[in-house]
C-alpha cells in the first residue's frame, strides 16, 4: 500500500471498472494484467505482486 | 470416417442486472496508511456502476461478522428485487483470516458464507463480488525475468519482470473440503 495513493489491487480494480467495458472476468484479467506488469519497489528491491481470481459465475456479469 | 466436430459458439447468458445492486466495504484504517485513497476510489467506483455502498470503518472481529450479517439481513429485507452484492474487505490479514482493529482474527469463509445461496434468499442464484485487499501470508515475489534468456534479459535497459504465479487458472472438481463425484 502506498501511504498517500492506496493499494495496487484496489486503485487498479476501481480505475478498470470505471473506465473499461467487460464482462467482470475480463476485467479482472486487465487487472492481473496491469498489476503484473507494475514493479513495486520495498526496500530498495522490486516486487511483484498479482491478484487470484478464483469464480463460480455461472453467467457472464456485466456491471456498466 | 468420423464426421469432423463443428465447435459452436458460447451461449451469451447473462445475470439480470435491472435490480436493486448494494455493497458493503468494511475497511480497517488504523495502521493503514493509504486506506483513505483507497476508500474514495471505490466510493467513486459504487457511485458509477450504480451500487448503494454502505461503508464501515475500523470494525473489530466480531464487527466484520455483525456487519456481514446486518448486510444479509438488508438484502433480505429490501423492498425491491436485489441484482447482485459487492463486498470490500480491507485490513491487516493472514491465510484465510482478517485482522479486526481490535487484533481478533475472523474467518474470511465465515464472512463469505453470510451471502452464499442457503444464507441469504435474496441473493440465490444471483452474482457476488468479494474483494479482500489483505495479506495472505509473508512471503514476498521477486519475480522472474521475461523470456528465459538471462543474458539477453540483463542486456536491456529496463530489465522486464514477471510475477511467479500468474497465467494458470485453477479448476478443481469441487470446492476446498467438498467431495467430487
Amino acid at each position: 500500500r502506498h501511504d498517500k495513493d492506496g493499494s495496487s489491487f484496489i486503485q487498479t480494480v476501481a480505475d478498470v471498472f470505471t473506465k473499461k467495458k467487460g464482462p467482470v472476468l475480463e476485467l479482472l484479467t486487465e487487472v492481473t494484467r496491469r498489476m503484473a506488469e507494475a514493479e513495486l519497489v520495498q526496500e530498495g528491491r522490486v516486487r511483484k505482486v498479482n491478484p487470484e481470481i478464483m469464480s463460480t459465475l455461472r453467467k457472464r456479469l456485466y456491471l456498466q | 470416417m468420423e464426421a469432423e466436430i463443428q465447435p459452436q459458439p458460447l451461449e451469451e447468458e447473462t445475470y439480470d442486472m435491472s435490480g436493486a445492486r448494494l455493497a458493503l466495504t468494511l475497511c480497517v484504517t488504523e495502521e493503514r496508511e493509504g486506506s483513505e485513497a483507497d476508500l474514495d476510489a471505490l466510493e467513486r467506483m459504487f457511485r458509477q456502476l450504480r451500487f448503494e455502498n454502505t461503508t464501515k470503518e475500523n470494525p473489530t472481529g466480531q464487527q466484520f461478522l455483525e456487519e456481514m450479517r446486518t448486510f444479509q439481513e438488508t438484502l433480505d429485507g429490501w423492498a425491491e428485487p436485489v441484482s447482485c452484492a459487492f463486498v470490500v474487505l480491507m485490513a491487516h490479514g493472514d491465510e484465510g483470516l482478517l485482522k479486526g482493529v481490535d487484533e481478533e482474527m475472523v474467518e474470511l469463509d465465515s464472512l463469505f458464507a453470510a451471502l452464499n445461496n442457503k444464507n441469504c434468499a435474496a441473493l440465490r442464484g444471483k452474482p457476488k463480488l468479494f474483494m479482500v485487499q489483505a495479506c495472505r501470508g509473508e512471503h514476498r515475489d521477486l519475480g522472474e525475468a521475461i523470456g528465459g534468456d538471462q543474458v539477453a534479459v540483463m542486456e536491456q535497459e529496463h530489465p522486464q519482470t514477471i510475477p511467479t504465479f500468474t497465467d494458470t487458472v485453477h479448476v478443481y472438481a469441487t470446492m476446498e473440503g467438498h467431495i467430487a463425484y
